[in-house]
């Protein structure tokens, strides 16, 4: 199974992530 | 060898005849089902209505895949797993199954093995209150996985991999309402022109592979269906692939729900925004009239997001402010993770589309090569706002775990048996009357939402 989100924010959000990172649930994706 | 070649003789049996005749019809049925609505228009990609038309692309083993019953398969990958396992087998199946799917036995929430009654159960297990920490950030986390891929949205197409990218359109869907004998069934097409969105309007699948918002999120409404027992929210059946409108869709009765101003003015906005441990989530089901924690948990979204008109003017719901822009991120669970997902932001779901579709695997190696794998899939787009703007999240189904819950929408089904709808048409549920200040369903970074089960 998969979960996309998409969604609108400032210019200056950034991702804290890496592609094929580990994640999981509460963890920071990222922030503005 | 060569005498054998030469001298055996051929038997032709009659079963695998049968069978292989069997196997050519269906391929032949999916092939014309998938690919060719209409020849002239193939190049373009495109529907007699100028949508982009979504079919089954990719390598060989794509096509042999696509021939499968997928649905069926999963529905009784579902039915196997829910039957009752015996106590004593219990420990040792788990362990066996979290051993070669590296699922952490010390989180989860009952310790005794036991409790878990089938590896359906197993699979839908809760975490221990505290086991996710919810980050302070704006975005965090929605579930257990890995990160497949995530940046900013171009020209309305999702990178699903690089180089493959689909539509938003599709993603999301507009909001058109048309009729049912406007459904174009053989495809999963999606009108883009009603969107008011800024400037780009894709986004990508992984790698290269990207798919419309529209197609990802739905497009029209269409016939009415079944008035809501729980008054929560109204519903109509929809379809993503036509342009045609006429208005339809229903509204219910509506559940009678006013929070009194005072319970919202007494929340100290510090208790609001204060960032919640996992397990400390409020019950996620559609609120009770007038109880005082709706309204507090109404009142601490209502302080991260702001109360506003909602957003969704569009018809994917996707106007954009031009000083922001759109983000995408692509979350993969594997079978071994825990597979309940949770709110990543405090946001306000206003609706929900359910598409009908297949149920591929999603899986990285699939990701990578069948291109619009997002908008082909059974999905849930939830579309709503936070205090950014739009905001929408899509769990899409796979063929293990084609059913998708939602702990606030008891009314959706997925993968169920019966008459499919067309792919590409979606079920709508608006949630305007959950929380009659925030016109939606209101949701607390780390909140659980619901999940994915078997089959």
């Amino acid at each position: 199974s998969t979960i996309v989100l998409v969604f609108e924010a400032p210019k200056n959000f950034a991702f804290d992530v890496q592609a094929g990172q580990k994640i999981k649930v509460g963890q920071r994706l990222g922030d503005v | 060898i060569a005498d054998a070649w030469r001298n055996t003789p051929t038997k032709w049996y009659p079963l695998p005849i049968f069978v292989g005749a069997l196997l050519l019809v269906a391929i032949n049925y999916r092939h014309r089902r998938t690919q060719s609505p209409r020849d002239g228009e193939e190049k373009m990609h495109v529907d007699r209505d100028g949508n982009e038309v979504i079919r089954l692309r990719g390598p060989l083993q794509v096509h042999v895949l696509g021939a499968l019953p997928l649905r069926n398969l999963s529905r009784l990958w579902g039915y196997l797993n829910s039957f009752e396992l015996p106590v004593w087998f219990r420990p040792t199946g788990f362990r066996v199954y979290s051993t070669i799917f590296g699922c952490d036995l010390t989180e989860i929430e009952h310790s005794d093995l036991t409790h878990y009654k089938s590896l359906g159960d197993f699979f839908y297990r809760r975490l221990k209150d505290g086991a996710r920490p919810i980050d302070s950030a704006v975005l965090v986390s929605p579930a257990d996985g890995r990160i497949l891929h995530f940046g900013t949205v171009k020209g309305l197409r999702v990178e699903q991999v690089k180089g493959l990218t689909y539509s938003l359109d599709a993603l999301f869907g507009s909001s058109e309402p048309s009729t049912p004998s406007s459904v174009v069934s053989e495809t999963i097409a999606f009108a883009n022109r009603d969107h008011e969105i800024v400037d780009d309007e894709e986004f990508a699948n992984v790698n290269g592979i990207d798919y419309s918002l529209d197609q990802l999120f739905g497009a029209h409404a269409t016939r009415p269906s079944s008035p809501d027992p729980s008054g929560s929210f109204s519903s109509s059946s929809s379809s993503s692939s036509s342009s045609s409108a006429s208005s339809s869709g229903t509204t219910t009765p509506s559940s009678p729900r006013s929070p009194s101003p005072s319970s919202l003015d007494d929340m100290s906005v510090e208790e609001i925004n204060k960032p919640r441990k996992f397990g400390e989530q409020h019950d996620a089901s559609v609120p009770q009239p007038d109880t005082i924690s709706q309204v507090s948990h109404d009142a601490s979204v209502a302080a991260d997001i702001g109360v506003r008109p909602p957003l969704l003017r569009s018809s994917s719901g996707l106007r954009t402010n031009p000083k922001n822009d759109l983000f995408f991120t692509v979350i993969y669970l594997a079978p071994g993770d825990y597979h309940r997902f949770h709110s990543p932001a405090a946001w306000v779901v206003e609706k929900r589309r359910h598409f009908m579709g297949e149920l591929f695997s999603v899986s990285p190696y699939m990701a990578k090569r069948l291109q619009n794998l997002f908008v082909l899939n059974e999905r849930v787009s939830l579309l709503g706002r936070w205090k950014h703007g739009f905001f929408g999240m899509v769990p899409v189904g796979a063929t293990n775990v084609g059913s998708i819950l939602l702990n606030f929408d008891k009314d959706l089904r997925t993968n169920v048996r019966g008459r499919r709808q067309p792919p590409g048409t979606f079920t709508e549920a608006v949630y305007t009357k959950a929380s009659s200040v925030l016109r939606g369903k209101p949701l607390r970074p780390g909140e659980e939402m619901g999940g994915f089960c078997l089959g």
